[in-house]
């Protein structure tokens, strides 16, 4: 809550370094982390979404393959490709919240090749006219 | 019976 507060006039980096050693460092702390996670992307609060995406992936660059492991599963890949789907949240999510979801899966499928799944939902995305060329 | 594969995820919605 603290590394997402909509009333952050800028990173709390404190925060976002206790997130990402709660995750890394507590028993089940990846699988407690993905679910905050889930939950915060999908904020109806522009600003707290916005947060939720940058601290997933500062966590993605921190974290390691475990938590790749994790992300790169359809179980979470499918709370982010809600917020960019008009079926599901799409129409009420801000451009912005849609962007970076689309810049981040994106980007992943360069940096985490292994994680196969994420091209899977982006060819998806492509395929069902959500993302244009 | 229903026969449970091994996989621990979920099928990919479709946007």
């Amino acid at each position: 809550e603290r590394v997402t507060n909509p009333q952050n006039q800028k990173p709390d980096v404190a925060a976002i370094e206790a997130f990402c050693v709660m995750l890394t460092k507590e028993a089940e702390g990846i699988q407690i982390g993905i679910k905050l996670l889930a939950t915060q992307i999908q904020s109806i609060n522009e600003s707290e979404a916005l947060q939720a995406l940058s601290l997933l992936d500062t966590c993605m660059k921190r974290c390691g393959p475990l938590f790749h492991a994790e992300v790169g599963k359809f179980r979470f890949l499918n709370e982010m490709i809600k917020l960019v789907s008009p079926k599901y949240l799409g129409n009420r999510t801000t451009a912005s919240v849609r962007q970076k979801v689309l810049q981040l899966l994106y980007a992943w499928i360069r940096d985490y090749p292994r994680e196969s799944k994420i091209k899977e939902a982006y060819e998806m995305l492509k395929k069902q006219g959500v993302i244009e060329e | 019976p229903v026969i449970r594969g091994f996989s621990d995820d979920e099928p990919l919605v479709i946007a």
